[in-house]
């Protein structure tokens, strides 16, 4: 899912 | 992980050495705002609660303990070790940052991608993010003179800003459907209160004289 994919930023 | 995003990191990373150098070599913090220091503990602490639920990649974990510990031995270190304390400008720093705490969680409990209790902490600490250095750019105007180390410390914090701006206009056009207003917004903001700094440091750097910023 495309939040997943801010949560992999610091 | 593109260059811009790895670059951003490693700022980030530098300036916290920076600051830690200052602490435990130097043992004084002059110049340092505690109540920054201690919006930076909160931000990390309810933004990267996801370690215990979620598992990226071992330098995303192992970079969240890193800013988490850091943080909060920065904390303990300024408000405990008597050294180090002695050397806090408590009269200067007196911004009243936990008025920035309620709004910001107001405003991440209004404005959010997903209402779930991981997700509004997650939005709340991308928002208090942007307004914590605000203690911190206050106190180094109220403070006459700046020395090196907390002028490249705030330096740094605003290129590791500014690089996670071209992180994400590199992931815009290079990753599918990757829009996310809240962490753009709250990004840009962050990054915009850097700027009246950034002008003074330069020109202090290019006329190499020491960094002053007017009152």
């Amino acid at each position: 899912p495309p939040q997943q994919r801010m949560h992999d930023e610091l | 992980m593109n260059i811009f995003r790895l670059a951003g990191d490693m700022t980030h990373l530098a300036s916290v050495l920076v600051l830690l150098l200052k602490i435990h070599t130097i043992k004084s913090c002059a110049g340092v705002s505690l109540k920054t220091q201690e919006l930076y503990a909160i931000v990390f602490a309810t933004r990267y609660l996801d370690i215990f639920t979620s598992f990226y990649s071992i330098y995303n974990t192992l970079m969240k303990l890193v800013f988490l510990g850091s943080s909060f031995s920065i904390v303990l270190y300024m408000k405990y070790h008597k050294t180090v304390h002695r050397s806090y400008d408590r009269e200067q720093d007196t911004f009243r940052h936990w008025f920035l705490v309620l709004p910001c969680l107001l405003l991440a409990l209004l404005i959010h991608e997903k209402f779930t209790f991981l997700e509004v902490l997650w939005t709340f600490s991308l928002y208090l993010e942007a307004v914590a250095i605000l203690p911190q750019l206050v106190l180094l105007q109220r403070t006459r003179n700046i020395d090196n180390l907390t002028g490249q410390y705030v330096f740094l914090l605003g290129g590791y800003r500014g690089l996670y701006i071209l992180n994400w206009i590199y992931r815009y056009f290079t990753e599918p459907h990757f829009v996310h207003w809240i962490t753009w917004i709250s990004g840009l903001v962050q990054t915009l209160l850097y700027a009246d700094f950034f002008f003074y440091y330069s020109q202090s750097w290019k006329n190499n004289k020491k960094l002053q910023l007017p009152a």
